[in-house]
């Protein structure tokens, strides 16, 4: 997955996102892409949430899973998470599970909750930060006011960096793909450095949905395990999404 | 040490929005969730809708299970518990799944498998 926050001259906020999955679960050689990826494209849905006949959040997301990936609350906030990998992974937290150890959210259903409860940027990123995981986790969230941006990266425990948004400093945009921002990715699955390449040169003054999609439309940043993009604008409530393909020659990932 | 350049990059897109061409396949349905209607009903038309793409995730996990573990004992073990591990899951998820898999007609364990999908897969 690759996640994007941006911040534009005029302090009006930016969320993007490609989810991509389905690595290693079969590749399908005649039409040369995963399997699971192709599966999930005609499960994706757009979801409206309401109370009283009203939107309480909306989402992007995959039909039977009640948790959510990417959502939004008109006019306070953003979310989308990222995979984060890790030896002490979610199957030590669902055998903790199993044995009767319940104290830790399931990471679709934190991010539920909060879309669903959360009132506010620093409760939802509150919640994010300090709430106990049976998975490590990449949280992205954006709020509705300059500055409002962060990158949390979780592990199951505790909060092991918090990256904010920060225009004023030189830090405009945020975006988190699947490593911990203070290694260096993969060689094979470096989309971190392409996709600040084509950030830097977008430029904050031309920061728009438009331009964040332009960003996630580049390879290897799009690739085969693409599902969606999600395009998200807080202040407006706005929230697009659309299914993906990665024509040949395309990364597997 | 030098670095291949990336056989799949390509220089920055521009001009994309709005999506066309090779790289789109398609917008996605929309749907209304009633949060006043009680968790087994909130996700009844999605998942009669999406039932038959529903049962083909499913069975593709299964098929990908028994490459692993072809004598199928752990698909079958995993089919009994994860009933159960739904059963555990925190209100109202928990109602919410059973709605799913009733009216999608899939089996309770095999949607719990999907919604806990996460958790497994980091590893």
């Amino acid at each position: 997955c690759t996640s994007i926050i941006a911040e534009d001259k005029a302090g009006k906020l930016y969320h993007a996102r490609n989810l991509d999955f389905g690595l290693f679960l079969g590749w399908d050689i005649k039409n040369s892409s995963w399997i699971v990826t192709q599966i999930l494209k005609p499960l994706m849905v757009s979801l409206d949430f309401q109370r009283n006949n009203k939107t309480v959040f909306r989402s992007a997301n995959l039909a039977g899973y009640v948790g959510m990936v990417s959502g939004i609350r008109p006019g306070i906030f953003t979310l989308t998470m990222n995979e984060r990998f890790s030896i002490d992974g979610g199957y030590i937290g669902v055998f903790e599970w199993i044995f009767g150890k319940r104290d830790g959210w399931w990471m679709g259903f934190l991010t539920r909750s909060v879309l669903e409860n959360s009132t506010s940027y620093e409760e939802a990123k509150d919640r994010l930060t300090n709430a106990r995981l049976l998975a490590p986790a990449y949280f992205i969230l954006a709020g509705n006011q300059s500055g409002q941006g962060s990158v949390i990266t979780r592990s199951r425990t505790a909060a092991l960096d918090v990256w904010n948004l920060n225009a004023s400093f030189g830090t405009w945009y945020v975006l988190e793909t699947n490593y911990d921002r203070w290694k260096v990715p993969l060689a094979v699955d470096d989309r971190r450095t392409p996709a600040m390449k084509c950030m830097n040169r977008t430029m904050q003054q031309n920061v728009s949905l438009p331009a964040l999609y332009n960003v996630l439309s580049t390879k290897p940043i799009l690739n085969k395990l693409t599902v969606s993009t999600t395009l998200m604008e807080v202040s407006e409530g706005r929230i697009e999404t659309y299914l993906r393909d990665c024509p040949d020659p395309c990364s597997p990932w | 040490a030098v670095l291949a350049k990336d056989p799949y990059g390509e220089d920055c897109r521009y001009q994309q929005y709005p999506p066309t061409g090779a790289t789109f396949r398609g917008s996605v349905p929309d749907y209304i969730i009633n949060l006043d209607l009680p968790p087994r009903e909130r996700w009844v038309q999605l998942a009669h809708e999406k039932k038959d793409e529903l049962k083909t995730i499913v069975e593709h996990i299964k098929k990908v299970m028994i490459v692993f573990f072809p004598s199928g004992k752990l698909l079958h073990l995993l089919e009994s518990k994860m009933a159960w591990l739904g059963s555990t899951l925190p209100y109202p998820f928990n109602e919410e799944i059973e709605g799913i898999a009733h009216a999608a007609e899939v089996g309770l364990g095999d949607i719990v498998v999907f919604n806990v999908f996460y958790e497994i897969f980091t590893v």
